[in-house]
């Protein structure tokens, strides 16, 4: 499983959530305006946060982040 | 197997249910209106609860939690 | 295998039952109006019983729960 | 593999039997009218019963039981 | 794989036959009308046999058994 | 794989030909006319012979045996 | 992988080639018009032949052999 | 894999290639019009070559050999 | 899992980002417009960015990232 | 994986690409007009070339090389 | 996972990308117009880039790589 996050203005924060019994934030991807992250749940990462404006496509389908 | 949720409204909660004989929170992150959270069952987690006014989006489609 | 119950009242009950020779319940989770709980079939869970007006969303489709 | 079986009236009965060389009964969980109950195939059940009026939702589509 | 059987008259039997390598008839489950039977193949059962009116719905489509 | 073979009329024989370097019947089970017979390929069975009317319903469909 | 054959004339052969370094005929089966063969690719069988005029089903959809 | 050959004339080669270093002919299966055979890759098999006016079913589709 | 990316422009970046804990740079690869890189989830790599005008091709349909 | 290769002129070459570190050309099948090969990718092969006019059949289509 | 590169031109490279912590060129196989190059991720190739004109054939669709 992986997604695919498109900046839709500068400063998207694209966070990775630890997997195991703790919860924590391990890594954000700051995106620029166009920029594109396409990442994977991993063995070290089986949540994924999206703060800001972007366009993230799935296996569900197109879905924006933000207050457009 | 995992999800979508896209906070509607501030102070979404999504909350993690424990994998075993007992079932209990394990963590609940917060949500403010346009963030997404994208969650996966996992070794310690094989309940998911949605707090307050949110899109989920699965493979059964979608669906909205909360009093709209 | 998941499924996703939406409470479409207060009181909602999501009943996990025993997996194994004997047949009990381990566990049963509240849902008020509007919430929504994701569960999983698990090592523990082998059959899930759901009491009160409810959404059920399945690889089969959706069906409602209760006396509507 | 599961089914989901919502109970049309009270007294539904769902019965698990046996894998292995005997078939017997192990189990009779009760529904009342608009419960439902979601059963998979386990190590313990390869063959299950329903009595009673009730909506059956499996891979093969719906099927009502009973003397509607 | 497993199939599903609704009896349309009293007295409908699901047979199950030996696996390996003799075939014989190692139970025999009895249905009256409106009564559901969903079986699996499993390791002592390789053949089914249906005697009697019923409807049996598999992964090929529904079939109807008897003299209708 | 398996198939589901109705008998048309009686004195069906749905016939197992033995896996391995040597091809013989090892079991022929007599249907008649409205019964049907659910079979799996199997450690044994790596053929099967239909003689008489019947339908025989399978993943590419439907046929019939015999001289209808 | 299997597939069937029904015999459309008295007299065809379903010919069984064996896996291996050498190809040769291990089994030739014989039906008369109407019966119905269903074979499998096995751990003794790589290659079928079909002589005589007979309808043959597989995942690629329908085909006569022989003349006619 | 496999794929099924019906010769359209007299004289059609199936010929097996060797899977390994080497690619070699290890058999050709010679086929009058009408006859069919259905080939596998093997362990022995990595390619195929049909000489001669054929049809060819595969996953692909139908095609032709020969000058037709 | 692997995609396909387009430059649309000269100076188009694929970045690798590490697998594991760290999540840093691995690779660059620079594009002209016109030129196509295909790439792979590896063992090294589980998140990747697409910086500049390219067209990106996945299983969840295309999309363009940069000012266009 | 697989692909059908058929000549649509004669001397068309269907060739072997080794796999491993080192890409090399291990075989080189010639082909007649209308002959037919299907080769599938192996231990030995990661890659083919074809030479010559020819229709190529592959779970992406048809596709026909040479400068027709 | 494979693709089908049919160049359009002269001077087509289909360069070939290692697998592992260092990404570097280990293979570029030069096509001429007309010829075509059927390509898998392999062991030793994670990554592939094609420079000049060529039609590209993959899971995902067609895409042509080039200036036309
Ligand atoms: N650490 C958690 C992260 C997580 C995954 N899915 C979740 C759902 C809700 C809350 C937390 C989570 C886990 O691996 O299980
Ligand atoms: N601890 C439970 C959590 C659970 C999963 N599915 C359920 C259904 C109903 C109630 C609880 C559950 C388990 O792992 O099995
Ligand atoms: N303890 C039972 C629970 C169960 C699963 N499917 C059932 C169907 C009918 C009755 C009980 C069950 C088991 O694991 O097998
Ligand atoms: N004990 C039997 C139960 C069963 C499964 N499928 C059946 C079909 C017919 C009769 C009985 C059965 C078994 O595990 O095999
Ligand atoms: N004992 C047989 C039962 C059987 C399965 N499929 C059949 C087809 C025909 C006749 C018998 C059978 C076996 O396991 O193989
Ligand atoms: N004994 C043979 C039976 C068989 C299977 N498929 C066949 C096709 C043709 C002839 C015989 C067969 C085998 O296991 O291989
Ligand atoms: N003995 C051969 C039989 C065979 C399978 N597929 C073929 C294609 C062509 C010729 C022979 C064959 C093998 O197992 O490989
Ligand atoms: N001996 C070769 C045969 C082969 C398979 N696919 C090919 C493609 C082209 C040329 C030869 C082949 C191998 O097993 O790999
Ligand atoms: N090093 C991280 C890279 C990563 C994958 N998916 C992510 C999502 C968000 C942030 C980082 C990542 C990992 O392997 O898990
Ligand atoms: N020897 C190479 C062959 C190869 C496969 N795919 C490629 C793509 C481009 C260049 C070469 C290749 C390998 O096995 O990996
Ligand atoms: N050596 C890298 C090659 C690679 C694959 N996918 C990539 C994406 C971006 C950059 C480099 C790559 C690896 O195996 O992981």
């Amino acid at each position: 499983d992986y997604m695919i996050i498109k900046a839709l203005e500068d400063g998207v924060q694209v966070i990775g959530l630890t997997r195991g019994q703790a919860t924590k934030f391990h890594h954000s991807e700051k995106l620029d305006r166009g920029e594109v992250l396409v990442v994977q749940f991993t063995d070290h990462t089986s949540a994924i946060k999206v703060k800001g404006s972007a366009e993230i496509k799935s296996s569900y389908g197109d879905i924006q982040s933000g207050h457009s």
